[in-house]
Parts: structure tokens; C-alpha cells; sequence
């Protein structure tokens, strides 16, 4: 299973629609301070069911909806989707058969959260069962955001130990 | 549960005490038990650099603080490997000869995960097989564009 | 202490709303009173890079911080100089374009303040009068060593 | 005032006693990852007065003193020496006639620490006395740990109070 493409429209900076690529399995993103390269991890993070506005630098759910700049107004919604290229099956259970498996989140202004898989609309908790097993999740260490390297040496005993149970 | 926390730990500890040598080119590293009940003992990390002898993890300089946590974050992998991997400038406080290090361990990886990852610095760069530059050309409105190392480079200075 | 602390507050407030447009060439930035009575008020930051319209100061990025950060250092400084000043690896988050702002705030400032900072950052060492290696030749031993900006880059890849 | 000599002896990674000559006002450290740059910063928080072992990445005050490598032993004790250039005579009161102050602290195994003003031994309330409205002292503003740059920034409101009022 790879990830294939991440596509935003008016999630934080991205306000137009915008997708991204990803063919090769080392992609780098550059560019600029505070042009919107960790603005997509936190995509990706919300996209797989962040539920904390504080884990995404905002102060409410709604901080990830595009918010206006000197020459834009703000956006009614924000919308991620992810899309996965699982020909090799990785993905098990119902969704084997799927080679391309898509999940999507849409928020609006009254902070109401859709989820989609495969464009059918569903729960958080359906996307949360998908990636059981494959190690992914919005705190998973397969993600690791801007100055949290060091956290898991800063971790206390308890804490590293419930991160290794959930790894396993 | 007991069993099963005892095997994954044997597992990490492995793989962390093979890793931590090849990237730091010597010294040791291990995962240790704190407390006696192995039913609720929690798990601290034990990190040598060649020719040290600290006792504690948190004695250790930024750099090497992040290439310990590097070398966990890859034992992880290797205990369940997820699909990708998505940095975030995790090599900022590294030398050069460490950003070298951390380039090939990721190369070696990439044999079998998908990186994704951002950076600033010009030899992490170089090893990307494709590029992506965010730009916000109109101010507060970001767009991707592709480049190529020279124009990576650029935009970092933009 | 009212008078005093509303004095305090609104000199750094003015310096800050000074120094931040011009490290980051525009925007502005402010201090704001966070509670209704002056005696135990709190105080926030408020920061607006250039073309942005961000609410709160936890939305900027990494680099955006720690420069809005530096402005405010700078900001007491001016308040109360004090006679030196160390810093180290700030320059870590910056991009190349923002080092150099950095880099000229912090020439700026050395006119009537003694700076001591530690950096892996190349355009950074230019900017010094006098470097210093510090090198562990033997294992797990710092000693100081004299460099020049050739051999400081080298040391830096050891 | 001038910041004009750091003198380090079994402190940290430096075993050997080590003196840095600071003649200009933009010295630069440089340095590969983990040799000791930080711990100079360290040094210099710990003579005026720092009493948190964590402060200085340590679990006990002992843990300054250099605790041996694979080629060395761990030492008794270990000593830092700041002096400063007066002759513009910043440093007021009592110690204005001084052109030269030197501040020293020394611990020993039983963590022990005792200050020296000028070679004579004094008590830690002397030396944080002497940088009283100077803007100095072990937490001051003046001096930026590794990684704490966004600290200001992440601060409440209550405890950004307190720096600024610190300061004054
Ligand atoms: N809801 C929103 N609407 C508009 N802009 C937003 C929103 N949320 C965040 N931003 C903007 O995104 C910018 C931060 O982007 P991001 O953190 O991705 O930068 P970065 O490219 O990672 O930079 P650095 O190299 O400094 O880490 C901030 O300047 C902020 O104003
Ligand atoms: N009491 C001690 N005795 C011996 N060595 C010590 C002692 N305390 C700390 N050290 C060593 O000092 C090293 C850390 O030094 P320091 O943090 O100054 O590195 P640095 O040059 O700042 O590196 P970086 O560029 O990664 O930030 C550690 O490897 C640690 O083992
Ligand atoms: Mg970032
Ligand atoms: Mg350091």
C-alpha cells in the first residue's frame, strides 16, 4: 500500500484546491518559512481523524478552515482526501478488492465533521478500522511533526511503554 | 498481554541495540524495564554515544537526542511497518556528518517505506527522488509547484 | 507596582511593534492584556507576518515563531540591556532568507551588546568577529580550539 | 560590562581545566553534535546561581561534575570562573572600584556548591545580588537554551506576566 495523492481545499493556507503527487517513494518538500509545508502533515493528521484542535495548532476545530488573508476572504469548509494505491492488498478485510482506496474528511463553520471512504459517506470509527494493524494513525510514529523528535526521549517510563503497546 | 508486551519490547530492544551503533558508527543503546511488575513497568531508554558514559538520556546534545529518537522511531518500523513516513524537519539540529548519516539510513529504508519529508537543509535535499516546493506567491495563500534541486535551493532563499 | 508594570508593558509593547516589521519586512506585531483587572492581567502575543491574518500565535509556523520570538528578546533587551547575550542554535527553524535577517538584527544589536552564539548555520558563522571550536578529539572531552570560517565548516562535517 | 573570560575545569565534558578568551562582541561557537557547546551555556547559568537539576539536564547537582569516558575517570569536583571587564563600572555599589569582577562556584561529590566573589568566598545571594538590575541571572532572558526559542511564544499569559516584570 502507498500513498498516492493528498488532495486540500481551503484546509489552513491551502485555500484553492490543490492535490499533490506522490510517484517516487522519497519525496521532499521545500520552501519558505510559513509557506505551508507542516500545514500539510497536519492534513494528513486530520484527515485520519485528529479530534484535537491543540494538536493541530488552532484553538478550535474550526482554525483548520481557511481563515482569509490581505487578499482573501475566509472559506466556508475545509476538505482533505487521501488516496491510497493498495493493489498489493495490504489493506485486508472488505477492502481487498479495492486497488485504490480514497478516505475524506470535510468540515464546516458549525464544526461538523463528514468522513468518506471510497466516496460513500461514513464514521470516524470506519476510518480508524482501516488503518488498525498498519501502524497509521493521526498520533502514529510514523508521523513525526516540526520540533517532536525529541519527545519520545523526553517521554516519561508509563508513556513510552503505551507507545510501544500501540505500535505493536 | 503480559506475553505479548514482553515480545514486543524484546523485539524494539533488538532492533534499536542493532541500529543505534550503525548510525552513530559505535556505542550501544537498549530499552530497560523500570519497575518490578513487568504487568505495569514502564520502558526508559538507555543511549551511549561512542566513548561516552552518560547515565541518563537527558544528558545527551540536541543532535544526538534526535538521532536516538530517529533510531526508535526505525525500530517501530521495523516492529510493524506502517506504509509512509512523514518527517518534519527532524534533521535541524544536525552537523553535516549526522545529516549524512541520517540521509543513508533513510535511503536504506526507503528500499521498502514511502518517505515523505520536509527540510531546509541542501544535502537532505539532494537525496529526494522528486521535489516539491510550497509556495505562497500570493501572501497567505499556499500552492505547490515542482522543482528541481537548483530551484529548491532558490526557494529556500526566496 | 500598577504604574510601574503598565509603564513596563507599554515600552516593550512599542518596541515590539517596531523591531517585528522590521525582521519580517512587514506585518506587525503586538502585546495585548489578557483579563479585565490590570493588577493580575496576563499578557499575550499577537503576530501578524506579512499578508497573513492569522488569529492566534500557535498558527504560525516553526520558523515564524522563533523569529517573532527573537523580536521579543530583543524587545527586553532594550528595555534592560543587559551586558551579553547567548544564543544558542536559534537559527535552526530559519530559512536562508530569514538567517539573514536574523543575522542583521543581531549585528545591529552587537553594536551596544556582547553576543556568544552557537550555530551549524553558514551564513551564521560569517557574520562573527572571533570562532571557536569546541572538539571532542579525544572521546567524551571538549577542549576549545581557534578556527577560522574554513575550518569551523570543516569542523562542523568532522 | 563586559563578558571578558569563561574558566571550566571538571565541569560537564570538560575534564581539563579550559579557558575561553571572549575578546570581541560576535564570538561564534562551532562545533560536530554533542561535543560540549551546550554545556559552556550550561556553565555559565550554573555560576550564577541555576539550583535545578533538571535545568541542566541532569537528575542531580553531581551530575556537572565530569563523570568519566571510556579513556577517563570521573573527577571530585567542578568549578566554573566568569570574569568580567567593570571598567566602565556598570556594576555598581560596593563593587564599582573593581575593573575586573570574577564570580566562581564550585561543587563537590557531596553537592556542596560555594561561590567566590574576586577570590574571596561569599554566599549565592551575593552573586545574584551583584547582577540585580542588570538583566542577568540563571533564567534570564539574555541567555537562549537549545530548543527554547519558541518557549517566550508558548508561555501563558500569567507566566509572560511574570518574564516581563522580571525584566523591568
Ligand atoms: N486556517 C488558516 N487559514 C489561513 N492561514 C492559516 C490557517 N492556519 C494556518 N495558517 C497559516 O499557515 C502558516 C503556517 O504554515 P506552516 O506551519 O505550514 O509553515 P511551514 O512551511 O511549515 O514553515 P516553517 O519552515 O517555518 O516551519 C501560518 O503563517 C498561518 O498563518
Ligand atoms: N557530567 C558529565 N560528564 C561527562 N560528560 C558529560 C557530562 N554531562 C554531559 N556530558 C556530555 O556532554 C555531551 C553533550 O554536550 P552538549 O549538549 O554541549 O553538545 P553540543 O555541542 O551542544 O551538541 P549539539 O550540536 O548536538 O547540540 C553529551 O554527550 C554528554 O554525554
Ligand atoms: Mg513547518
Ligand atoms: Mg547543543
Amino acid at each position: 500500500m502507498r500513498l498516492s495523492r493528498i488532495k486540500l481545499a481551503g484546509f489552513k493556507s491551502f485555500v484553492d484546491p490543490t492535490t499533490i503527487e506522490l510517484n517516487t517513494d522519497l519525496s521532499c518538500v521545500v520552501g519558505p518559512n510559513g509557506c505551508g509545508k507542516s500545514n500539510v502533515i497536519d492534513a494528513v493528521r486530520w484527515v485520519m481523524g485528529e479530534s484535537s484542535a491543540k494538536q493541530l495548532r488552532g484553538e478550535s476545530m474550526t482554525d483548520v478552515i481557511f481563515n482569509g488573508s490581505t487578499t482573501r476572504k475566509p472559506v466556508g469548509q475545509a476538505s482533505v482526501e487521501l488516496v491510497f494505491d493498495n493493489s498489493d492488498g495490504t489493506l485486508g478485510g472488505e477492502y481487498a478488492a479495492f486497488t485504490e482506496i480514497s478516505i475524506k474528511r470535510v468540515v464546516n463553520r458549525e464544526s461538523q465533521s463528514t468522513y468518506y471512504l471510497n466516496g460513500v459517506r461514513c464514521r470516524r470509527r470506519d476510518i480508524t478500522h482501516i488503518f488498525l494493524g498498519t501502524g497509521l494513525g493521526p498520533r502514529s510514529y510514523a508521523i513525526i511533526e516540526q520540533g517532536m523528535i525529541s519527545r519520545l526521549i523526553d517521554a516519561k517510563p508509563d508513556e513510552l511503554r503505551k507507545y510501544l503497546e500501540e505500535t505493536a | 498481554t503480559r506475553d505479548r508486551f514482553k515480545e514486543t519490547f524484546n523485539t524494539v530492544n533488538g532492533y534499536l541495540s542493532e541500529l543505534f551503533p550503525s548510525i552513530f558508527n559505535g556505542g550501544r543503546a537498549s530499552l530497560e524495564l523500570v519497575g518490578d511488575n513487568i504487568l505495569d513497568a514502564g520502558v526508559a531508554i538507555m543511549a551511549q554515544p561512542p566513548g561516552k558514559k552518560n547515565s541518563t538520556i537527558h544528558m545527551l546534545s540536541g543532535g544526538e537526542k534526535a538521532l536516538t529518537a530517529l533510531a526508535l522511531v526505525f525500530s517501530l518500523f521495523k516492529l510493524t511497518p506502517a506504509p509512509f513516513c512523514m518527517l518534519d524537519e527532524v534533521d535541524a539540529p544536525l552537523d553535516d556528518t549526522n545529516v549524512g548519516r541520517y540521509c543513508g539510513l533513510v535511503k536504506e529504508m526507503s528500499k521498502s517505506l514511502q518517505f515523505i519529508y520536509i527540510t531546509h537543509n541542501k544535502i537532505s535535499m539532494e537525496m529526494a527522488d522528486h521535489m516539491m516546493g510550497v509556495t505562497m506567491k500570493e501572501p497567505g495563500a499556499s500552492r505547490i509547484v515542482s522543482v528541481n534541486i537548483n530551484e529548491a535551493v532558490e526557494m529556500a532563499e526566496e
